[in-house]
């Protein structure tokens, strides 16, 4: 039987930046986070998606909640300088990833990890994956209530049954 | 000498599906991805940011070029349901990644991939990290200049220090 989702992880004391209204075209990523890396801001995570037929991007990271305060400094003062939209800001949270192999192949992972959560009414404000990671970013006080939820829908509190 | 990144790879013929305006409450994932995975859709990576003070958030996700004419019918009827904004798609798309070991820590390797790209003139559409991996996806007719920018830029072409 081939277990898919292997464990599940927590990250905590993380807060999300995202620079909206960010035109689209070459340099401007470079720009921001040469700046952001200037000031010594740690990036656990960088998510960016575009919009506007394009035209438009909207960047986003994630720091340590001790560095928000500059975080947005430094964000605000780039958005002013080349011409960017809002600055938004999540502040308190927490990212919590499923761990597992072949969970693209796996089409039904995502949509099975996202409905523990809805089930546990933990609203999902950013999602971030790679070949073996599934994360979301969630509210600090939602963050327990996610691990669990995940633990019961992939029943990671189990021992493999190789280990019995 | 620690070699923080290690390799450099592609994978072609993606494409790319935003649904934007998407309001950001429990629940809303679930039903995306739960429709996507119903109708045998491959998810490469999923990218989600929030935006309108938290309110809304933009889902993207990318899927094999050949799937991409289904993936925009089942998202726009999603996106007619659940009262979404427009479904932005990004066509002929590849996405490229650096592999390595400690690029968080090392704060400069993302500013210094997208310099690489910027200064190779080439539109980084949207960005997804893990721990191990920092992926750009790119037109497709500039994904072989983007991959030449990255092994120069990282000196990928060369024989690590112990194997001469
Ligand atoms: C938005 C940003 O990523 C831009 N497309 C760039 O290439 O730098
Ligand atoms: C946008 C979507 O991710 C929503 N926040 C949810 O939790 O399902």
């Amino acid at each position: 039987e081939d277990i898919v989702v292997r464990g599940a992880i927590i990250k905590a004391n993380l807060a999300t930046i995202v620079l909206t209204g960010v035109p689209n075209h070459p340099g401007v990523a470079a720009t921001i986070f040469a700046e952001v890396s200037k000031h010594n801001i740690l990036v656990d995570d960088i998510i960016q998606n575009f919009y506007d037929s394009g035209r438009m991007a909207n960047v986003g990271f994630s720091t340590d909640h001790a560095q928000l305060g500059e975080a947005v400094e430094v964000c605000s003062r780039l958005s002013a300088e080349g011409g960017f939209g809002p600055v938004e800001v999540d502040d308190e949270v927490c990212k919590v990833s499923v761990v597992g192999i072949g969970m693209r192949t796996h089409t039904g992972v995502a949509a099975k990890l996202f409905n523990a959560l809805a089930k546990a009414r933990v609203n999902i404000h950013s999602i971030s994956t790679s070949e073996i990671v599934i994360s979301c970013i969630v509210r600090r006080d939602e963050s327990h209530r996610a691990l669990r939820a995940i633990h019961d829908a992939f029943e990671l509190d189990e021992p493999p049954e190789n280990e019995q």
